[in-house]
């Protein structure tokens, strides 16, 4: 795993983080409900916790889903390429490039269009940026930067853990079970 | 745009193309070249910080791109070849986060080691 410079992290007085979706986006409830289950995943290993909240100006964490340029200087380049960013501690924007073919639900690696990206997989990786983790080497790891279409990977493996719980410590309850080997689901031929 | 399974997706979507897909083109491309496009897979390099800023980017293979690509190909576990071959620019090609791989210049994603592994045991050991 890696960190970003500085080794940025949420202070110790911000444990209970809150995030909000863009209000402009007009998300479904199901939509929501994929980043509430990957926010759990990282919640599970450590002292973390996340809550939605409807107060986009007060969140800890902003979700949005951006066409172009949408005024960060990092402007998205439609489908495919550049999926998604998100800022280092304690910024908390995470921006997805709203031209993707997102799928929500069901089993991506069946997918017979070229272009379905999963969106959990996606929201687990930026989570990890936004909570201090920058890219890692390992295949296998949720911060591996690349992710083929119709691929799903969700799980965090153990090079995901161990980064995040330097960060903050293991949530007490955890009983270390994250995968230490290849996690991913994914289809063959998943290249775009 | 969200679809509610993997089997939503309209027939049309499949056709799209991404910006990147022109990289293929440089396939086989290596140092002392000058290729139509690399210019553009400079920018891609600038972008995730393997080449530092600079406005004036040619399509000439020289040794900032080749030395980008070294380290590109460390960090992706790749043959470090120094050259375009056929797995780097399918890995290039391939979707990603728009995070840098680089931030400020330091490249801790891969330390060089073949095997991570190792190098976690050897830390246990300690």
């Amino acid at each position: 795993y890696t960190l970003f410079p500085g080794e940025p992290r949420w202070p110790q007085s911000k444990r209970d983080l809150t995030y909000a979706f863009n209000p402009d986006n007009n998300l479904s409830d199901e939509v929501k409900s994929v980043f509430a289950r990957a926010f759990d995943r990282w919640s599970t290993v450590t002292p973390l916790t996340f809550t939605v909240t409807t107060s986009a100006n007060s969140a800890d964490i902003k979700i949005g889903f951006y066409n172009g340029d949408h005024g960060d200087g990092e402007p998205f380049d439609g489908v495919l390429g550049t999926l998604a960013h998100a800022f280092s501690p304690p910024n908390g924007r995470f921006h997805l490039d709203g031209a993707e073919s997102w799928v929500v639900s069901g089993d991506v690696t069946k997918s017979t269009s070229n272009t379905a990206v999963d969106l959990e997989s996606v929201a687990v990786h930026e989570i990890g940026h936004l909570l201090g983790l920058g890219h890692s080497s390992v295949v296998e790891s949720i911060m591996y930067p690349s992710i083929s279409s119709r691929t799903k990977k969700v799980e965090l493996a153990s090079d995901d853990v161990e980064g995040i719980q330097y960060l903050y410590g293991a949530n007490p309850s955890y009983n270390g079970s994250a995968t230490t080997s290849a996690s991913r689901e994914t289809s063959d031929g998943g290249e775009a | 745009h969200f679809f509610p399974n993997e089997t939503s997706i309209p027939p049309l979507l499949n056709s799209t193309q991404c910006n990147w897909d022109s990289f293929r083109n440089l396939s086989g491309c290596h140092a002392g070249e000058k290729v139509d496009g690399l210019s553009n897979l400079k920018k891609y390099f600038q972008y995730f910080g393997y080449i530092n800023n600079t406005s004036n980017f040619t399509d000439d293979f020289d040794e900032a791109l080749k030395s980008a690509l070294e380290t590109y190909q460390k960090n992706f576990n790749l043959n470090v070849t120094g050259e375009l071959d056929d797995f780097t620019v399918q890995q290039i090609v391939r979707p990603r986060c728009g995070v840098a791989d680089i931030v400020n210049g330091t490249s801790t994603m891969n330390s060089g080691k073949s095997n991570t592994s190792s190098t976690r045991f050897h830390t246990v050991s300690h």
